[in-house]
């Protein structure tokens, strides 16, 4: 061996790194285009994606997005000496204009042991007053785009003037009945997650009397200054147990299912309202209005960029990204709020969802594809996990 | 980020704010 190792000629020669690298990139360009497909309901009915825009997009779609966001994630769950939080803080909201007044810790930032810490800020206490309206806002941001929605119509929501994306592929469709090719878990939550509210004090928002047949659609509006509805009988004192979350394992949209909201009341309309949150807001979001979680469907998407600048150019940027549905109703009939993640903030938090987990590692299943978990047991009377309006409901948080 | 709420409501539902607005946690968005 000594012999072999003294005598044996080093030739040197370079490494066709760049052959290897052009052939990651077709393997990834292959791969990608796999995956695409038009957002058309194609003759079995299921809905898939396709990466639609200009030239940067296309860029985009073919960087790892999601392995990016966690890399991203992780240095920013580093802890920072203490003696860098202050002037990085201060740094970070002078570049993103975030306010630094109203934040819980603004007299001593070195609480906050990292960048991700500080991301997932609370706000003082007060800071945001409820306004006594139907909807409130659920976070702080920018309103992108709103209006209704043509329900009659091909049931397709305008992103921005001009690009619009299809509401089954944002919400998913319904699937058949139980049993078919899903598996229900209950999934038991520890006692003391969730904030435990009594019915009685559940029905009473914002000064005004909610009874709970109001609250959850089947009376009429709500009784200003009156007695609680008397013909909605509750036990007394009932409190709302922890939400034990019953998980379906998602299966591909299928064949003629109805759409989550196809039966509206008469008299009834479908809105909607988008609402962006920049680097520098406040990224915990609240209920904006009292309403009932009835189930949520976790579609683990792309993270691209969801900013203005991004949401002019990549039509379905909505229904490409992972998100969360948050389905339920609230007294006007269905109600839905999508919180959807982007390339720095791929982790989507629910505060009475201890089971979801966004932007996990390993390969991501077909675009269109949801896991889906009821909120069957958090309150007996009303199948679902109640919110009032402005209740903190979750949050963004980094990678 | 990006929050988009997608809810029935009866056709006299107004919104109260435009789009490019700014908004904040708890601002009213629109009521009947």
């Amino acid at each position: 061996v000594a012999e072999a190792w003294k005598e044996t000629p080093t030739t040197w020669y370079p490494l066709p790194v760049a052959v290897g690298a052009l052939l990651l990139v077709a393997l990834q360009y292959r791969k990608k285009r796999s995956e695409r497909a038009e957002v058309d309901s194609s003759p079995d009915g299921s809905q898939v994606v396709r990466l639609k825009g200009p030239w940067q997009v296309h860029v985009l779609g073919a960087l790892p997005l999601r392995n990016m966001s966690r890399v991203w994630g992780y240095l920013n769950s580093l802890e920072l000496p203490i003696w860098i939080r202050p002037t990085g803080f201060r740094l970070y909201s002078f570049i993103f204009s975030a306010d630094l007044s109203e934040i819980e810790h603004s007299s001593d930032l070195t609480k906050y042991v990292s960048l991700g810490d500080f991301f997932y800020r609370r706000l003082k206490p007060g800071s945001r007053p409820i306004a006594e309206a139907l909807l409130v806002s659920p976070a702080d941001g920018r309103i992108l785009h709103l209006g209704e929605i043509d329900s009659e119509g091909d049931g397709r929501v305008e992103q921005v003037k001009g690009l619009s994306y299809s509401l089954d592929a944002l919400l998913g469709v319904e699937r058949g009945e139980k049993g078919e090719g899903k598996d229900v878990i209950e999934v038991p939550f520890k006692r003391g997650d969730l904030e435990h509210v009594d019915d009685k004090e559940f029905a009473n928002v914002n000064g005004i009397e909610y009874s709970l047949d109001q609250l959850i659609g089947r009376g009429g509006s709500p009784a200003k200054d009156g007695p609680a509805d008397a013909s909605v009988e509750q036990p007394a004192g009932s409190t709302i147990r922890d939400a034990s979350v019953a998980m379906e394992v998602g299966v591909r949209p299928g064949i003629g299912r109805k759409s989550s909201f196809s039966e509206l009341k008469e008299g009834s309309g479908l809105f909607f309202a988008v609402i962006y949150l920049a680097p520098g807001d406040y990224h915990r979001f609240h209920s904006p209005t009292a309403w009932v979680v009835e189930r949520r469907r976790h579609f683990a998407g792309e993270l691209f960029s969801v900013s203005p600048w991004m949401a002019r150019r990549l039509a379905n940027l909505f229904v490409l990204n992972e998100r969360v549905a948050l389905l339920g109703r609230w007294k006007h009939g269905f109600f839905s709020m999508i919180p959807v993640g982007a390339t720095n903030v791929g982790s989507i938090k629910i505060n009475f969802d201890e089971a979801l987990r966004t932007n996990v590692r390993g390969r991501k299943p077909p675009a269109g594809t949801f896991t889906e978990a009821v909120y069957s047991a958090a309150s007996p009377i009303l199948h679902g996990q109640p919110l009032r309006p402005g209740q903190e409901m979750g949050g963004f948080s980094l990678g | 980020s990006t929050i988009v709420l997608v809810f029935e409501a009866p056709k006299g539902f107004g919104f109260s704010v435009k789009a490019g607005e700014v908004v904040r946690v708890g601002q009213a968005l629109g009521d009947i």
